[in-house]
C-alpha cells in the first residue's frame, strides 16, 4: 500500500485539487484509492460533492476516538465511486489540534488508523492544510511518499527549504525514508515566470520533480464546484490529460502495478 | 488611524498581495503607512525584498516581549520607503503561537503593541496566515476594518459564513464594529466561472464587495518575485491600475482624508 501525502505549507498552491484528481485517476486506473481530508476547511470532502449534513462522522471522531476503539474506518468512509473512498472532514477538525497537543504519541495517531487497512487500498492520498502543525504532522509519520505542488508564485519556492528539512527530520526521527517529488500547477506556458520557477524548482529539489506539468486550466475549478472531479467531469481538456499523466507517473514510480 | 485587517482562512486568494500593493498605492497617496506581517511565513517580509538576514528582531520579539517593555516598534520596523513601514515577520512566529495561548489576554497583544502607534500612521495593514489562530484573532481585535480577497475559485466562497461568524463574535465580544468589505482577486473575465462567483460574492455578503476587482496580472506575480511593490516595478499594468483603484475606494470610505 503506498501512502502520499499531498504538503506545502503555502497556500491555494493546487493541494485539494492534487489529491482529488490524482485520486481519481488512480480510481479510474482500477486502482483501490482512500483519500483523506486533514483539512479543517474540508476543501477535499467539499470538491467531491459532500456536504457537512450528507455524514454525521469524520477523520476527527477517528483521530479523537482511536483510543476507545470504537469507530473504525469502515463507518467513517463514504464511496465515491467503487474505487474511489473518502473520509471526510469536518470544521471540529480545527478543534482536535489542541487536544492531540496534549496526547502522548500524538504524532502516530492518523498512522494507527491507517495501519489495518494495508491489504484493503493500493493507494491512501492525504489532503494537508496550509501549514506544517499536527495534522500535517501526522500525515508526514503516515506516509511513504510526498508530492509538494508548488505554482509558479515566487512565495511558493520560500518555503521550500524548511519543508525539506521537516522531511527530513521525520526520515532520520522516525526511520522513513519518505520519496519526495515536486510537481508544477497552475503552469501557464504563455508567462515567463512558469518556465523559471520550474527551472528553480528542479535546482530546489535535486531533480526529483514530475515530469508532468500541470496546466492552468479552468475545467478544473468548474469540476470542483460541481463537486466532481475532472474524471467525471470533463475528459476532453489539459485538466484530465495532465492528472491522468501523473497517475501514470506515480504507478511507474511505485511498486504497485 | 484606520487598521485594517486582510483575512481569509482559504489559501492562496491573494492576501499578501492585497497587503503589500495596498499599502505601498496608500503611500503613493502621500498617506502614512505601516504594514504588519502576522504570517509566520514571512510573505509579507518577503514580498518586500526584505530577507532574514535584513533584520534581527520581528513582530515575534513584539508580540512576546511586550510585557517586559523594552521593545518598542521603533527598533522593530523597517523603512520600504519614506512614507511606507513595514514590521518583518520571522519563522519564530509560529512558535510564538502556543505560548500566546497560555496568556491572560492573549487576543489583546497586538492591540497592545499599535495603541502607541494611534498619531504616527494613518493606515495600518494587518497580512494573516490561511486559518483563523491566535494571530489572524489577534488581527480581527486590533483592526476597525477587514478586507477579505476572494479568488473565483468555489473554495474560497466555502468558508466566507464562517469567516462572517468569527467576525460577528468579535464585534459582539468586544464591543468592536469591524467594516468589512470582500475584494474579488485574480479575476480572469475570459472566464464564465470570474462573473458567476462575483455575484455570489455579493450576494454572500450583502453587498459590502468592492466596486473594484483586481484582475488576473503577472506583472503581480512578477513584483513579488523582484521584492517589490507593483508601484515600483510596473506603472503600465492592469495590476497597478486596480490596486490604485482600490487604494481610492479604501480612502473614500475611510474618515481619513
Ligand atoms: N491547474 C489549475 N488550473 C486552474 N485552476 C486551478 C488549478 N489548480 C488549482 N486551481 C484552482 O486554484 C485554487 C487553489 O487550488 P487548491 O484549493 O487546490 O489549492 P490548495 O493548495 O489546496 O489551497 P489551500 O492551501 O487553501 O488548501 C482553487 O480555486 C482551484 O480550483
Ligand atoms: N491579481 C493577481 N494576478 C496574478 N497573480 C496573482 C494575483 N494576486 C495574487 N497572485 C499570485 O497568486 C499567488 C497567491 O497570492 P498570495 O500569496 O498573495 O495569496 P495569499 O492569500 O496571501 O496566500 P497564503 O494563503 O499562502 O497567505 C501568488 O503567487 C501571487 O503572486
Ligand atoms: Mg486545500
Ligand atoms: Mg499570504
Amino acid at each position: 500500500m503506498q501512502i502520499i501525502a499531498i504538503i506545502n505549507q503555502k497556500g491555494g498552491c493546487g493541494k485539494t485539487t492534487t489529491a482529488i484528481n490524482l485520486a481519481a485517476c488512480l480510481a479510474n486506473k482500477k486502482k483501490n484509492v482512500l483519500l483523506v481530508d486533514m483539512d479543517p476547511q474540508a476543501h477535499a470532502t467539499l470538491g467531491l460533492g459532500l456536504r457537512p449534513g450528507d455524514y454525521s462522522i469524520s477523520i476527527y471522531d477517528l483521530l479523537i476516538g482511536k483510543d476507545n476503539g470504537n469507530i473504525h474506518v469502515e463507518d467513517v468512509k463514504i464511496n465515491v465511486s467503487d474505487k474511489l473512498h473518502i473520509i471526510p472532514s469536518d470544521v471540529m477538525l480545527s478543534a482536535a489540534e489542541p487536544v492531540l497537543l496534549q496526547r502522548e504519541y500524538r504524532e502516530y495517531y492518523l498512522t494507527d488508523v491507517l495501519k489495518p487497512l494495508q491489504d484493503k487500498y493500493d493507494f491512501i492520498i492525504l489532503d494537508c492544510p496550509p501549514n506544517i502543525g499536527i495534522l500535517t504532522f501526522n500525515a508526514l509519520v503516515a506516509c511513504n511518499g510526498a508530492i509538494i505542488p508548488i505554482d509558479s508564485g515566487s512565495f511558493s519556492l520560500y518555503g521550500l527549504s524548511r519543508l525539506m528539512e521537516t522531511i527530513n527530520l521525520v526520515n532520520v526521527n522516525y526511520g522513513h525514508k519518505i520519496k519526495v517529488n515536486g510537481l508544477a500547477t497552475m503552469y501557464d506556458r504563455r508567462t515567463r515566470m512558469a518556465g523559471e520557477s520550474l527551472l528553480e524548482m528542479r535546482r530546489n529539489l535535486l531533480g526529483h520533480v514530475f515530469k508532468t506539468v500541470i496546466r492552468l486550466n479552468v475545467r478544473l475549478k468548474e469540476a470542483a464546484k460541481e463537486g466532481k472531479p475532472i474524471t467525471s467531469y470533463c475528459k476532453d481538456c489539459p485538466g484530465y490529460k495532465d492528472y491522468m499523466d501523473l497517475s501514470t507517473e506515480v504507478l511507474q514510480m511505485s511498486t504497485i502495478k
